[in-house]
This record gives C-alpha cells, sequence and structure tokens, in this order.
C-alpha cells in the first residue's frame, strides 16, 4: 500500500469516538439508465467494506453543498483540472484528504449487473466507488493486483472486497475498527486463493 | 408479381464493430520497442507516462525515440504495477498500459492533492 504525498488523512472530533463523515450525490452530475435507489445501495455497500475495517462510520446526506464526500458523474473537462477522456480510458478520480471530491466518467457504461448488462465495456460501478473511497481516505495505488488499490480494473471486472494491503494501508491512517478480526480475512483470502 | 429484393445468405456482410477503447488502444504499435528505438507517436506514450507520475515534463516537447529516460520510466512502470521487469514494451507491459484505469498518479507527491475551499 501507499500514501500520498505527506500522508494526509480526514481528522474529525475527538480520537476516543469513531469519526462520521458524510456523504452526498451532486443533484445536477448523475446518469439516467441507473436508478438513483441502486446507485445509492451500490455507494453504500462500497462505504460498508471501508467502514468494517477501520473506525469510521459514513452517512448518506441530503445537504451536498456541505458534505465531506462530494459524488458526481462528468463528462469531458469538468473543471478541476483533469478532464476526463470518454469511454474506458481514465474511469474516475478521487481527491486525496480533506478535499472530499469523488468523480466518475459519465461516458463510460456503469452497470450494477453483468448478467443484465451485455456490453463489451461495461464497467463495474462497485469496484471503481471502492477504490476511489480508498483515495478519499487517504490510499494511493499499490503495486499489489489482486488488492482494491491496484490503478487499473479491466472491464466486465468486478474487484470489490478490501485485500490484506487495502486493510493494512487503511488502519495505518485511521486504527481498526474494534469488530474486525484479521483472521476472518486472512481465513477468507487463503479460501481463495487455494479455490 | 415483384417481391422486395432479398439478399441471399451467401452475400449478406457482417460488420464487426470494435468497441473498445479508443483511448489508449493505438498504444499496441509500441509492442516490442525497446531502448533507442523510434517509433512515430511514441511521444503520446510518454505523455501518458507524464500523465501518470513516470516522466517529468521536458524543457521541449516529448520526441519519439525510446530513449534511457523512457525506458527508466518503463521499468519503474513495470515495478510498480507488479509486472515482469524488461525494460521494454513487452506484452504485459503494453496491455497494462491500454487497461483502463483510474485517473489518479501512480506517484503519489502528484496526486490530486488540494485543499478544501
Amino acid at each position: 500500500f501507499a500514501y500520498f504525498y505527506g500522508k494526509p488523512r480526514w481528522v474529525r472530533g475527538s480520537r476516543k469516538t469513531p469519526m462520521t463523515l458524510t456523504y452526498a450525490f451532486s443533484p445536477s452530475n448523475m446518469i439516467d439508465y441507473l436508478s438513483s435507489s441502486d446507485i445509492r445501495a451500490v455507494f453504500r455497500r462500497a462505504f460498508c467494506r471501508w467502514e468494517s475495517v477501520i473506525p469510521v462510520n459514513f452517512t448518506e446526506t441530503g445537504n451536498y453543498q456541505s458534505a465531506n464526500i462530494r459524488i458526481g458523474f462528468y463528462r469531458g473537462d469538468h473543471g478541476d483540472g483533469e478532464p476526463f477522456d470518454g469511454v474506458l480510458g481514465v474511469l474516475a478520480h478521487a481527491f486525496s484528504p480533506e478535499n472530499g471530491r469523488l468523480h466518475l466518467d459519465a461516458a463510460e457504461t456503469w452497470t450494477i449487473n453483468f448478467k443484465s448488462d451485455k456490453s463489451k465495456v461495461a464497467v463495474d460501478l462497485e469496484s471503481v466507488a471502492t477504490h476511489e473511497i480508498g483515495h478519499v481516505l487517504g490510499l494511493a495505488h499499490t503495486s499489489v493486483k489482486e488488492a482494491v488499490m491496484y490503478p487499473s480494473l479491466s472491464p466486465r471486472t468486478r474487484k470489490v472486497d478490501l485485500k490484506i494491503d487495502d486493510v493494512k494501508g487503511v488502519q495505518a491512517l485511521y486504527g481498526s475498527n474494534p469488530n474486525f478480526k484479521f483472521s476472518s480475512l486472512l481465513a477468507l483470502e487463503n479460501s481463495f486463493n487455494q479455490a | 408479381p415483384c417481391f422486395p429484393a432479398r439478399t441471399p445468405p451467401g452475400l449478406s456482410t457482417v460488420i464487426n464493430v470494435d468497441a473498445h477503447n479508443s483511448t489508449w488502444q493505438d498504444f499496441v504499435r509500441f509492442l516490442h520497442a525497446g531502448k533507442g528505438s523510434h517509433v512515430s507517436g511514441m511521444s503520446e506514450l510518454k505523455r501518458y507516462f507524464n500523465r501518470f507520475g513516470y516522466l517529468p515534463i521536458p524543457g521541449t516537447d516529448f520526441n519519439d525515440i525510446f530513449d534511457t529516460k523512457f525506458e527508466s520510466a518503463v521499468v519503474l512502470y513495470q515495478k510498480n504495477l507488479g509486472l515482469p521487469v524488461t525494460g521494454k514494451l513487452d506484452t504485459d507491459t503494453i496491455s497494462a498500459i491500454m487497461s483502463p484505469r483510474c485517473g489518479m498518479s501512480d506517484d503519489a507527491s502528484h496526486a490530486l492533492h488540494r485543499t478544501r475551499h
């Protein structure tokens, strides 16, 4: 795992209570072929994965402007100096702490279900959301291919489960969720490797 | 009676539309290029490497020569992405380059790190 220069992280409230970060979706920059409830459910699951390993709570809010993490789908040059490039190429980007912007390329064929979406260029929204939330929390790209924070993702590929590399990286920034057990993650990875 | 013209099955035309990534698909032509080679358009690949944190911006425009600096960038890219380190644009490397990816730089010091205003 790797961090951004200066190892930035979110700092909120006291260290004794779990930190709460709010997130919201742009009211004007969304895609219309996936329902709002499906997109919200995908991000809820993606946030839950990180929430399960660190003492941070993620709560959705309707107030986009004041949310800590602001999510939107944008096309081409969208004003942050990092224009999107159309189908495939760059899929998404996010800013390091404590900026909170998480942008997805609206030109991609985002999918939540490969069984119903037969497009060759379909990209799994949940995989990319999970990766970008890692950046929002302060993780940079890793060289571990299996990890969520690996920089590339092929179309029609799903990679949503945090690997030991992801977990160790984020826990070094925020500490461990008291309910998280490394042994269960190790067992899961071992069973996957054996299979 | 007149019937609509029908195309015999043997004469039907099948058009295969390649819906794949057009952004970096063209980089396949650099496959097997190595140090010292000069391939037209390699400056685009150098811009890619610059964008993702492997090459600094030169004083002048990027050229089309596979030079020592570019070789070092390829080696660093291969190490960072867990690829076999050859310093050449082999199949694994070109395939990784053409893969869709996150827009954040692989050089953490060049990432989108801005304070919130």
